[in-house]
């Protein structure tokens, strides 16, 4: 066998003494046992009653019960002086049950036929936040704040305090843990309240790496010192920072150390007081800014954008090179540069140079030749002039043809007629000629 | 060359000596993968030479001392309206051979000019042919190794076809005188192209250049009086000459 499951309580529901609205039988014996959800009282309206009266309803009787307590025993009917009618209010039930016993006796009334009773119930919320502390001493249902919701409740604690896994009860908070966010607040517990004694909290900045962390004191900064000359000493409370590759330093007294730059993505905090003394806590904000990366540096023949005074981490700048000129970097020409500033405060790519740019061996010219009129290696603006082999070729058209070395690396003609020049063969004139001086 | 003189180097930078089976003839470079020469040097017997047997030799003037490696022809192109099968007919004796390889131009090799559309033959003027052809030297004819030349004038049409005509009355198989041949040398002979000079150039110079005007063709023997040589009129064929060259 099976245990069936519990049937869903309802929220609301009608019930009815037998027969109704036909006279109820005598020697009855009906029970109704009603429910609602848990967090949740009922409330029952009767609509109708009309049983048999009698002082203190001993006949026929209608009685409400919860956890075997009366909560009333009704009879007789609307506006009439005998019997015990509950009227037309809502009676509540103190929980989430109700019990209903209609009883009658072994004889009725010759004259008047009762009907009995119908009524209607329903769920209704328990503020259970209002309730009466119980006195078995377990204390109140929330220790700080109760907070009634619609068939239950939720505890809560003051600032500085957190729940207890028992869900009711609060108890001192570091507001401690690792805080990765790029700007924040710190206090010290209960803050701007004296902590409890013995506080021991950690709290630890933690930002990427690239940002580096600012703590700016504001507001109280008190941690019970003693005043040395060298300046307070911090014996008994103190709060620790501690950055990495450095000393940590102990902080107290009562002058706040205003804003302290750590020049780290990472800082901790250590707050420690003893279980002596006062100390009224401090609070902080912290913000960070993005590590520096050097001045990049003006670049010979090419320029640096954009043009900023100081640049940061994830900055990123572009690298060109003037007309005629191209970038190289390790020996190999690239088309374009940029490089992005790193955590570690350097670019992640060394800048690269900008070369001049050559437009290579000039086309020969058969039965000719190239001679360099300005600039040299074939480098920009380089001009050349082509000339053939004289006496025995001239050029086609008989002009200079010039050419200059051009930003798209191409030697181009100063004149846009020519497309390429070309020897031509002298003819017809010897470099000896036959003379005859005899006559 | 008949009363001649033996040739200054680079003097006539663009004659040639052609030689085919042991027969010299002349020529002139016109460009630098070309050569003009008459068409009866590379036509035998109505036919033309395979272009393997003809050799080419340029920038010399002594056959002797620089004769080198001939340069060889890639193709012959003889005028299309040459017709000498039984040699008495030199209309049209031009020809052009394509060289297998350019030639770069120097003091020793140098194009000859080629005439102006129209260019006119002035009677008398005077113009100077050479070759590697006979030559006479104390009144014997003999071949000579060294390249000569000798100053012509040129002769009016008239003059010329007259000697011609007078000679055909002696003479069988002389040949006729055509617009496309004129003639140059002097009525008292002692001058003039001889055999082996054919193909070779008559040039006449003007404004400082020497023009190909003539390529040495035919003649009533050597240098005697009454005779002049016949030369192709170059300038009638600059059409077929240029349309030649651009189609090769």
């Amino acid at each position: 066998c099976r245990r069936l499951p519990d049937p869903e309580p309802l929220m609301h529901g009608a019930v009815q003494s037998p027969q109704y609205p036909q006279p109820y039988s005598p020697n009855l014996q009906e029970q109704w046992d009603l429910s609602v959800p848990e967090g949740y009282q009922i409330q029952i309206t009767f609509t109708h009653l009309d049983i048999e009266a009698s002082t203190g309803c001993y006949y026929d009787a209608l009685t409400l019960l919860y956890d075997a307590k009366i909560l009333g025993k009704f009879c007789g009917q609307e506006n009439s002086a005998d019997g015990h009618h509950p009227g037309s209010q809502p009676i509540p039930s103190p929980g989430n049950r109700l019990t209903l016993i209609f009883q009658t006796d072994d004889n009725n009334p010759e004259r008047h036929q009762n009907v009995g009773f119908s009524a209607q119930y329903q769920a209704t919320d328990v503020d259970e936040c209002s309730a009466p502390e119980p006195r078995d001493g377990s204390g109140p249902l929330c220790s700080q704040i109760c907070l009634n919701t619609v068939g239950s409740y939720l505890c809560a604690c003051h600032h500085g305090y957190e729940l207890r896994p028992d869900q009711r009860s609060c108890v001192l908070s570091c507001g401690g843990g690792i805080f990765d966010e790029l700007e924040g607040h710190l206090f010290s517990p209960g803050y701007p309240s004296p902590p409890p004694y013995a506080v021991s909290c950690q709290y630890i900045i933690s930002v990427e790496p690239g940002f580096t962390v600012t703590l700016n004191f504001t507001d109280i900064f008190h941690i019970e010192s003693t005043d040395t000359v060298q300046g307070p000493n911090c014996p008994h409370h103190w709060l620790q920072m501690t950055i990495p590759d450095r000393e940590p330093i102990k902080l107290c007294g009562g002058k706040s150390p205003g804003q302290i730059v750590t020049n780290s993505n990472t800082v901790r905090l250590d707050y420690h007081t003893d279980d002596e003394g006062l100390s009224q806590g401090w609070s902080l904000d912290y913000s960070t800014h993005r590590v520096k990366c050097p001045f990049p540096g003006n670049m010979a023949n090419g320029r640096v954008t954009p043009i900023l005074t100081e640049y940061f981490y994830r900055d990123y700048i572009f690298v060109r090179c003037d007309q005629g000129y191209k970038l190289m970097m390790d020996g190999q020409e690239i088309e374009a540069f940029s490089t992005m500033c790193q955590s570690d405060e350097k670019w992640h790519l060394t800048l690269p140079k900008c070369h001049i740019i050559d437009c290579r061996e000039p086309e020969p010219l058969l039965n000719g030749g190239v001679t360099f009129l300005s600039g040299f290696q074939n480098q920009y603006r380089s001009v050349v002039q082509y000339h053939c082999n004289e006496p025995f070729y001239t050029l086609l058209g008989g002009i200079n043809v010039v050419f200059t070395c051009e930003a798209d690396r191409k030697w181009r003609p100063n004149n846009d007629i020519i497309v390429s020049p070309t020897c031509i063969p002298v003819c017809g004139q010897p470099t000896k000629l036959i003379y005859a001086y005899q006559r | 060359i008949i009363g001649g003189s033996e040739t200054p180097d680079y003097a006539i930078p663009w004659q040639v000596l052609l030689s085919r089976n042991g027969q010299r003839g002349g020529g002139m470079v016109i460009g630098d993968r070309w050569i003009m020469t008459a068409a009866h040097v590379v036509v035998v017997m109505g036919n033309p030479v395979s272009k393997e047997t003809i050799r080419i030799y340029m920038g010399l003037t002594d056959v002797n001392i620089r004769l080198g490696s001939p340069v060889l022809a890639s193709s012959v192109h003889v005028h299309p309206e040459y017709n000498n099968s039984n040699s008495v007919n030199f209309n049209h004796d031009i020809a052009l051979i394509k060289m297998q390889d350019s030639v770069t131009f120097s003091s020793s090799i140098m194009p000859i000019c080629l005439p102006a559309a129209g260019a006119t033959y002035i009677n008398g003027m005077m113009g100077l042919v050479s070759g590697f052809g006979i030559t006479e030297i104390d009144d014997r004819r003999i071949l000579t190794n060294k390249m000569n030349y000798v100053h012509l004038p040129v002769v009016t049409q008239e003059t010329c076809s007259n000697s011609i005509t007078l000679l055909k009355r002696t003479r069988n198989g002389v040949p006729s005188l055509t617009e496309n041949m004129f003639c140059a040398g002097v009525p008292e002979g002692g001058k003039d192209s001889c055999q082996g000079d054919s193909g070779g150039p008559y040039s006449l110079r003007e404004d400082g250049r020497f023009w190909a005007a003539g390529i040495v063709s035919w003649g009533i023997d050597c240098g005697k009086q009454g005779t002049y040589g016949v030369y192709t009129r170059v300038a009638n064929y600059i059409d077929w000459i240029n349309k030649t060259m651009q189609e090769n």
